[in-house]
């Protein structure tokens, strides 16, 4: 869990 | 952040308004498909959960929220006021989701975005595919009754211009910011292709003044 794939979009 | 998806965001605002004011102003969730949103609320909840382990921007945490917030507020009303329909929404909302759902799961399974196989990711990915088709319940509801309210007809315009303003914005990313999803981008295209009809019918009618009535 956490950001190994980071979705900055709504 | 760009225009694109700023524009993308408040439409996507926009809608969630539209829905509730329809409900509130008619007193009444005629013609709109519990299972349509229902599916929106199972996105949210794929997608937006990753609010507890990763921060964006106080804008991101905040949208997420109301997303959320909204969609189970929004299947609340529409679970009180399920009689005041004047047809029962059992007998019209009759889209099998089933396909939808697992699909969904098998693409996101099968094409986890970035092939990263995380638990998160496959949510994420799910949302995507999920989100794309989650109208569908609504457009065939709307095709078997022929006609909706204004309200409901600005409301699911306004939810199709959304993902279409994201799609601008993704060919924008991929220019200005060297950033693409194919994810996003093909899942994007389908959801803005499924309301093509749609917008075609809105443009014929509702903006020259005329009933919605599906011809």
């Amino acid at each position: 869990l956490g950001d190994e794939n980071a979705h900055d979009e709504l | 952040m760009n225009i694109f998806r700023f524009l993308a965001d408040m439409s996507h605002v926009l809608s969630i308004l539209l829905l509730l004011q329809k409900i509130r102003s008619s007193n009444s969730v005629a013609g709109i498909s519990f299972k349509t949103q229902a599916l929106y609320a199972l996105v949210f909840v794929t997608r937006y959960l990753d609010v507890f382990i990763y921060f964006v921007s106080i804008y991101n945490t905040a949208m997420k929220i109301l997303f959320l917030g909204t969609s189970f507020y929004t299947l609340h009303v529409m679970y009180k006021k399920r009689d005041s329909g004047t047809i029962a929404a059992n007998t019209i909302d009759t889209f099998r989701v089933e396909f939808l759902l697992i699909g969904s799961l098998a693409l996101a399974l099968i094409f986890p975005s970035e092939r990263i196989y995380s638990v998160t990711n496959i949510l994420w990915t799910f949302s995507l595919w999920l989100e794309s088709v989650a109208i569908l319940p609504q457009l065939f509801m709307l095709q078997r009754t022929g006609q909706a309210e204004s309200l409901t007809v600005h409301y699911i315009f306004a939810l199709g211009l959304y993902r279409g303003f994201y799609v601008l914005n993704w060919i924008y990313r991929y220019y200005f910011d060297n950033w693409f999803s194919l994810t996003s981008f093909v899942t994007g295209i389908i959801q803005t292709a499924l309301y093509s009809d749609f917008f075609w019918v809105y443009y014929q009618k509702v903006l020259k003044g005329k009933k919605f009535e599906l011809p």
